[in-house]
């Protein structure tokens, strides 16, 4: 990854951090490592759709995992798959040749970039489901700057999409 | 003022942009 492009996913990590804050979830969503755990990602898509994120399917996220990136990782690939499941089932949308998140680095490293990555995917299930003018309301209300990186965002994603 | 209006496009490009997102098709439910 060139330096320039790490940037931009670094710059997209910030505004997406911005953007998830605007759902007020219960658990602390202020810094990366904030979001490592999965928890924050979890209880965001249960609000974007509560009946295919349902309880059950939450219920499977281990809540207390402290430092332990083994179980950070296995609630990240649980979420990576509810979320590709929810593009294909639900928005009927496949997307193809864009790079997924490595859950790893996010889990072991705090990868920012990595996380960019994983919140951009959860913006493309904001932006297309059935409550999405609620969500790009609050986007339009954003910052100048973050709503152009969020444009970017979406257009990346609308790219490697097909029905 | 040149930046004035740059600034103008710009919040109009964003604006156009997301209001298409609100005319688009929402995903058909599975």
């Amino acid at each position: 990854m060139s330096t320039s492009e790490t940037l931009d996913r670094m710059e997209l990590c910030e505004s997406l951090l911005t953007w998830i804050q605007t759902f007020g979830v219960e658990a602390p969503c202020k810094t990366v490592d904030d979001l490592t755990s999965g928890i924050v990602m979890a209880q965001v898509l249960q609000k974007i759709d509560i009946v295919y994120f349902s309880d059950t399917w939450i219920s499977r996220i281990k809540p207390e995992v402290g430092d332990n990136w083994r179980l950070k990782i296995s609630n990240l690939k649980k979420i990576l798959k509810g979320i590709l499941d929810y593009n294909q089932e639900i928005l009927g949308q496949h997307i193809n040749d864009f790079t997924l998140p490595d859950v790893n680095l996010i889990g072991e490293h705090s990868d920012a970039a990595e996380l960019g990555r994983m919140l951009q995917l959860i913006l493309g299930c904001a932006v297309n489901c059935e409550q999405k003018q609620e969500y790009i309301q609050t986007i339009m209300m954003m910052e100048e700057s973050g709503q152009h990186v969020v444009m970017t965002a979406i257009q990346e994603l609308m790219s490697k999409e097909t029905p | 003022d040149p930046n004035m209006k740059a600034g103008a496009a710009n919040e109009g490009v964003l604006a156009s942009f997301f209001n298409s997102l609100l005319s688009k098709k929402t995903g058909s439910p599975g």
